[in-house]
């Protein structure tokens, strides 16, 4: 019957009642912001095959049906705590599951994700992002390292070198991510914690994200659509698993709350042990037999 | 040197425009996968050639094989199911100290884990594989747990584990 947090050395996380996350806090720095986390459902458009007019959303089309995703809040959750890390595990639906985890001394929050097989049985194709909603004063700005090499300012709506006329308020503002994509308190916003916040996503492969509304990040996790988009591929984006279902994924993504003074050192020291991680070997011999 | 370079050759397939976007049929994304499966086992037995030079300051195998277990982020690793008792050799690329928690999936929750060179316990957690991950149909594995624990890694060094299964009795009064 009470608000749950996990807690660490860093970082503070409260949810609600039924498990959602509400708050996420920086104890060194002093900063806080409302932080909703949740997934969300786009419809695919179903498109017509033979006019681009009507494009269905396909292998080298994102084009959802809506200017919206449907939400989905918690449907159960477990927490266990330890020593060395405190978790809660967070079901969906009957596809889409995650545990939020919180290592003791880690400046980052983990959020390991499952989706899938999507549920298509309503001849509806389905694409499944996870949206981290904060108050931050963004400024229609956002920030991802789609060269793999540098980290790009973007622009809601916008782009530095025509002027557009933008007819996809969604898929139109999706970028892809390599390793991060962060939002964070433009210089001349005023906000309550009267610090410049960052909120940063350390992802563990290639997306296509996106900030809809200041604040906001959607990272893409998963797709499955029933139409082709006419580009070529002549098939519909709908792999199978092993048992001819949609496929199963498992991913996780790593959270940074902080300054915007702090968070450049964080997020980069933290991409690089992401995409650097020790190698595991494994030998049967133990030390009693060496 | 021709092990190294059928990855190399795979991979230049690879970049071709389709397989970067994921915009390929699935037939060849089938294809793709199995052209990286193949470059990739040729590359394991040079990675198993190097770390056996390495630890052979340390110790010797003995021609114990060794072996990795690329499907630990489904909680999988068969190979180590059976064993009372093995042996973790982790190797940080990166030039300078990095922290990582190793995760190992295990079948049951009674582990001890002994740090090689200190030669002291480790402090461990067990975490649960939840019912989702175990619904996985290409997950094999009897593995309930993961066996968690925080690694303090050298610049580009070498660490060794040495993880042993014990009574149930002794990890009651363990925990």
């Amino acid at each position: 019957s009470e608000n749950l947090n996990l807690n660490n050395e860093h970082l503070e996380l409260n949810f609600d009642q039924n498990g959602n996350l509400i708050n996420i806090k920086n104890k060194h720095s002093s900063v806080s912001t409302p932080l909703k986390q949740f997934y969300c459902i786009y419809e695919s458009m179903p498109g017509n095959n033979s006019e681009s007019k009507f494009q269905a959303s396909g292998a080298y089309v994102f084009r959802p049906m809506k200017n919206s995703c449907m939400p989905l809040e918690v449907r159960e959750y477990r927490v266990q705590n330890g020593p060395l890390f405190d978790e809660i595990h967070q079901v969906y639906n009957e596809w889409i599951s995650q545990t939020i985890r919180l290592y003791k001394g880690e400046k980052n929050a983990e959020f390991e994700w499952q989706v899938g097989p999507i549920d298509v049985d309503d001849k509806i194709g389905k694409e499944i992002v996870i949206k981290f909603d904060s108050d931050l004063k963004s400024n229609s700005l956002f920030y991802t390292d789609s060269n793999g090499r540098e980290i790009l300012k973007r622009k809601r709506d916008y782009r530095p070198t025509w002027i557009l006329n933008q007819t996809e308020s969604i898929a139109g503002n999706y970028y892809p991510i390599n390793t991060r994509i962060f939002v964070r308190d433009e210089p001349g916003r005023i906000n309550r914690n009267n610090a410049l916040r960052q909120l940063t996503l350390v992802t563990d492969r290639s997306h296509g994200g996106s900030s809809i509304n200041d604040g906001s990040i959607e990272v893409m996790l998963h797709r499955r659509m029933l139409n082709d988009d006419a580009l070529g591929v002549s098939e519909p984006l709908n792999e199978k698993g092993s048992d001819g279902k949609g496929l199963i994924i498992k991913g996780n993504i790593k959270v940074l709350f902080d300054t915007v003074e702090n968070s450049a050192a964080l997020h980069r020291e933290l991409s690089h042990q992401v995409n650097n991680k020790p190698l595991l070997i494994f030998t049967r011999l133990d030390k009693n037999e060496e | 040197k021709n092990s190294i370079n059928l990855l190399e050759k795979e991979m230049g397939i690879l970049q071709h425009h389709d397989a970067v976007s994921g915009t390929e049929r699935q037939h060849v994304a089938n294809d793709y996968s199995k052209r990286l499966a193949r470059g990739i086992n040729k590359c394991l037995n040079v990675i198993y050639k190097a770390f056996d030079h390495l630890t052979s300051k340390l110790f010797s195998l003995n021609n114990e094989p060794i072996f990795m277990c690329p499907l630990m982020n489904i909680s999988q690793c068969i190979e180590i199911e059976g064993f009372e008792r093995f042996s973790l050799i982790m190797y940080n690329p990166l030039p300078r100290e990095v922290t990582t928690w190793v995760r190992l999936p295990v079948i049951d929750s009674n582990y001890i884990v002994y740090d090689f060179e200190s030669e002291d316990k480790v402090q461990t957690q067990i975490s649960e594989v939840y019912n989702e991950t175990k619904l996985i149909p290409e997950r094999n594995s009897k593995a309930n747990y993961d066996l968690v624990w925080k690694s303090v890694q050298r610049p580009l060094g070498i660490k060794l584990y040495s993880v042993q299964k014990t009574s149930r009795k002794e990890s009651i009064i363990q925990k």
